[in-house]
């Protein structure tokens, strides 16, 4: 049997118990899985670990309950900018973007600066020219709004008027 | 932040991140996501490293650079160097958060210095197993 293996991850962050239900929970964890077992289907077949990271990060990109794609937080300004970055270790090859909106999957608009272009990374408009040049779906703010992060850019800004010491380390985390 | 790392059949090493960025950052903040070294990272005589966490000082620690430099110049197993950069480098400089990597033998380490981060993973065995706290 080949070897391999394939690790993800949804972030990391004070896991509130409170509002942990535990159908909340079985979300979590079946969002993982459903990450894992896009990738653990590319490497059984002998597929490759840069096929595997991008198709397991696109499925956690497509669960609003994770930072990112579809789950993306809002910027003090209320609108949203995504980052994402990928690297071969074949190749050392690498694409990143940054601060991007529209892409359905900011992974495959880094993979696609990586595959299409001289760069590393890409900002701006030309990030997602290369992104539209590579055929990639874009969205447009409806499909990537939640209720729930809207709610924490909401509280988090009214903890910032009122001056109170916003002392949760996870709120800094990406 | 959502992220993930693999080997592959032929010992081949990738590493995928992205991410929203924090709630209410300002405008055209950057995280480690991004930026190369820092919360993404990938090479065949090494590891690839996927982290979340506190950006500024993933970056400014170069955390999975420094997990690599580690296991290439001093010989450390990522296990070793992992759990050092996420527990020393970052844990004691206000760096919470933690990571992902894999080595080219398939060994998955996932360090973490804060209260939970959601993660899982699975092998050729298919023994998937997800953790959130």
């Amino acid at each position: 049997m080949t070897r391999f293996s394939l690790a993800v991850h949804g972030g990391a962050g004070t896991i509130n118990k409170a509002t942990l239900t535990p159908e909340l929970e079985v979300r979590y964890h079946e969002g993982l899985r459903t990450a894992l077992r896009a990738g653990h289907a590319i490497l059984k077949d002998g597929g490759s670990a840069m096929d595997a990271v991008t198709a397991a990060v696109c499925a956690l990109e497509d669960e609003p309950l994770f930072n990112a794609g579809r789950g993306a937080v809002f910027t003090s300004e209320g609108v949203q900018e995504m980052d994402a970055a990928v690297m071969d270790g074949k190749t050392r090859e690498a694409g990143a973007v940054g601060g991007i909106f529209g892409p359905r999957n900011p992974i495959l608009a880094a993979r696609a600066v990586m595959e299409s272009t001289e760069h590393v990374m890409l900002i701006g408009p030309n990030a997602l020219q290369v992104a539209r040049n590579a055929d990639l779906p874009f969205e447009e703010a409806p499909y990537f709004f939640t209720q729930s992060r809207w709610d924490a850019l909401q509280s988090t800004l009214a903890m910032r008027a009122t001056g109170q010491v916003d002392d949760d380390p996870a709120r800094r985390h990406g | 932040t959502v992220g993930a790392v693999a080997c592959d059949a032929q010992g081949n090493l990738a590493a995928a991140t992205s991410t929203g960025g924090m709630t209410a950052k300002a405008p055209g903040r950057i995280g480690d996501t991004p930026i190369i070294g820092a919360g993404t990272y990938a090479d065949n005589k090494t590891c690839a490293v996927s982290g979340t966490g506190h950006g500024e000082v993933f970056i400014r620690f170069t955390a999975a650079a420094e997990i690599a430099a580690r296991m290439r110049h001093a010989g450390e197993s990522l296990e070793t160097a992992a759990t050092h950069v996420v527990m020393e480098d970052l844990g004691k400089n206000d760096g919470s958060g933690g990571l992902i990597a894999v080595d080219a033998q398939g060994h998955i380490v996932m360090p973490f210095n804060c209260e939970g981060m959601y993660r899982g993973m699975v092998n050729e065995n298919a023994d998937f197993e997800t953790f959130i706290y």
